[in-house]
């Protein structure tokens, strides 16, 4: 995250990290229930075998962890079928965990969205994420707030690349605020009444986030793959295994 | 011809069988070559010009590719028409021989396209030397020349305003091909062989269409995709299958659909909700008779809600509700979904229904988060 602030430990209990060997850390991602994260599918881009990846929770510094920490190995990754490597669309991917977490204060699922919440343009949410820091990788989880920009507005920065409805665009115009590399498949999160925290996006792609091209950061739009997110889950618990 | 012998009789043998006629060994044949389907004329044959022995090699041939880029120089109005003449030569129905292109549209042709090719060096094909071709009207030979009709551009040419030929690819491409730009004009869905949604104009390609994705907000890229029977009912991926097989514990959809949301709470004016399943594309209420607490939490988790508060055993007050009992022996079914644990068919003995309430699951608050005292 760029211009934003280390988190305390707990305050995003459904942060997690999608790690693989050697590398450790390679992408964030967001717990959803007891046995199922959501990232994006970039991350698996040449790595679509789940053995080789874990799934770490309740963990605020990748260099030490904690008690409250909890690790899973994958069972199965569901790629959206129509995630397209050339312009990032549809990038979204399901996370089937080897065995229910055990819930805690530091390790609890986010709320979903219904699939006809959007976001107002000009809402403030919250991004976080492990990556980069525009001057250093960082080992504490960062967060930032971020607001949400309309769809037209955005495309206005990216004359190359088409802005979908199945995508959101939070940031600022200068770049202040966004995500970066790492933290891809992190949650972008705004909080409802009653202080429940409903996940909107999942941290997807930008401008190369420490050059001097700036402007926002572009997010899965949650709300456009919820039903698709419930349908996959219930063929795989119901109907395949 | 029905035999070999004949084809070679078609060619002076003698071997040829009397009874089969020369009209019926015709060597001519339809214009298959897609960038000469706008000809004046329908029927060839081969080797053409080029010595090329059929069409399919004359249309993986160097010159079927240098033509039509040629034409897009402007270089000379008939020269499709000229180059598809060489290409695909007129056949004569009565003789079956060539008809060719007059030495005139030739020597035009070469005269004014020779030198944009030289620009690029390349070098005007060595078979079209334009003596081999008749004059115009000369010996009584009959030969091509173009009439005020003939189409300038090849089926796979948008044709400009200014007459200019651009390859159809670059039609509403957004970037100007035509000297005048007409290219880019009217550059609708359907233009650039789109499929538009009705509501927001939007435009999609024909891979998305019914492919059980919507695309168009009001999911019309996913209606009329299907015409199943009365007696089926259309799957998510369109395809049709019975309504008797629907909700029967097994998938029978290629995508499964046949078997989601067969478990639902309906919820009455007294606020009570009742268990219900939606076997064979009807509601059916669930029988209380063997009902188990286990059983409870398999329809909340099904329903993808938390785990059960309440279940209760309601008294049926309809005259003849359509039941679903419990499998006789369910516990060993191993199954993993409720529905397919009940059966059709069978009487309730105590008429009563399951009324339930799940819990919602807990989401999005973090307890470890501690305020900030300042």
């Amino acid at each position: 995250i760029l211009g934003g602030r280390t988190s305390r430990p707990g305050r995003w209990p459904w942060q997690c990290s999608l790690q693989s060997e050697p590398s450790g850390h390679i992408c964030g991602c967001v717990l959803i229930a007891k046995k199922w994260v959501l990232t994006v599918a970039h991350c698996f881009e040449g790595r679509e075998n789940a053995a080789v990846w874990k799934v770490v929770l309740g963990i605020n510094n990748l260099d030490h962890p904690s008690v409250f920490m909890q690790t899973r190995f994958v069972k199965t990754i569901i790629l959206h079928p129509r995630y397209s490597r050339a312009v990032v669309d549809y990038d979204i991917s399901i996370v089937e965990l080897s065995e229910d977490i055990s819930e805690t204060g530091y390790v609890r699922p986010v709320c979903l969205p219904n699939p006809e919440q959007w976001l107002e343009p000009d809402t403030y949410c919250y991004i976080t994420g492990w990556g980069h820091m525009g001057n250093k990788m960082p080992f504490k989880l960062q967060e930032g707030e971020v607001r949400i920009i309309s769809l037209e507005h955005c495309q206005s920065y990216f004359d190359m690349k088409t802005i979908t409805t199945r995508m959101i665009c939070a940031g600022y115009e200068s770049g202040t605020v966004d995500s970066c590399m790492g933290d891809s498949g992190g949650p972008l999160v705004c909080e409802k009444p009653g202080g429940r925290w409903t996940l909107f996006g999942l941290t997807s792609w930008g401008s190369v986030c420490f050059s001097k091209v700036l402007g926002p950061g572009v997010y899965s739009n949650v709300s456009y793959f919820v039903e698709w997110i419930k349908r996959q889950i219930y063929i795989q618990t119901f109907l395949l295994n | 011809c029905l035999y070999n012998p004949c084809l070679d009789s078609c060619g002076g043998s003698s071997l040829c069988d009397p009874n089969n006629s020369l009209n019926n060994c015709s060597q001519c044949e339809p214009i298959t070559l897609e960038l000469c389907m706008n000809l004046p004329y329908n029927s060839t044959s081969y080797p053409n010009y080029f010595g090329h022995r059929t069409q399919k090699e004359a249309s993986i041939s160097w010159e079927s590719s240098l033509f039509p880029a040629l034409v897009q120089t402007n270089c000379y109005k008939y020269l499709m028409f000229f180059s598809c003449t060489i290409l695909v030569p007129k056949c004569d129905v009565n003789t079956g021989e060539h008809i060719p292109p007059c030495r005139a549209l030739c020597e035009h042709s070469k005269e004014r396209c020779e030198s944009v090719l030289g620009i690029v060096g390349l070098q005007w094909p060595e078979d079209t030397d334009c003596s081999q071709f008749p004059e115009e009207n000369s010996d009584n030979q009959t030969c091509l020349m173009p009439d005020e009709y003939v189409e300038e551009c090849s089926p796979s040419h948008f044709k400009c305003r200014s007459g200019q030929c651009v390859l159809a690819s670059r039609r509403c491409d957004g970037q100007a091909d035509c000297d005048d730009d007409s290219d880019e004009e009217n550059c609708g869905c359907k233009e650039r062989d789109l499929w538009e949604c009705p509501s927001n104009k939007q435009c999609l390609k024909h891979t998305v269409i019914c492919d059980g994705f919507p695309d168009c907000p009001d999911y019309m890229d996913e209606k009329n995709c299907s015409f199943c029977q009365d007696d089926e009912l259309e799957c998510a991926n369109h395809a049709c299958v019975s309504r008797d097989l629907w909700c029967d514990g097994e998938a029978d959809c290629s995508d499964s659909s046949d078997e989601w949301d067969c478990v639902t709470l309906s919820i009455n004016v007294n606020s009570s909700s009742f268990l219900m399943v939606h076997r064979a594309a009807t509601e059916h209420h669930v029988c209380a008779d063997g009902w188990q607490e286990i059983l409870s939490q398999l329809a909340c988790k099904q329903m993808g809600l938390g785990e059960p508060s309440v279940t209760k055993l309601i008294q049926e007050q309809e005259k003849e509700p359509r039941w679903l009992t419990l499998h006789s022996n369910w516990e060993s079914l191993n199954g993993t979904t409720l529905h397919e644990l009940l059966v059709n068919g069978q009487s309730c003995e105590s008429r009563s229904k399951i009324s339930l309430l799940c819990t919602k699951q807990d989401c999005g608050r973090r307890p470890a988060a501690r305020m900030n005292k300042r």
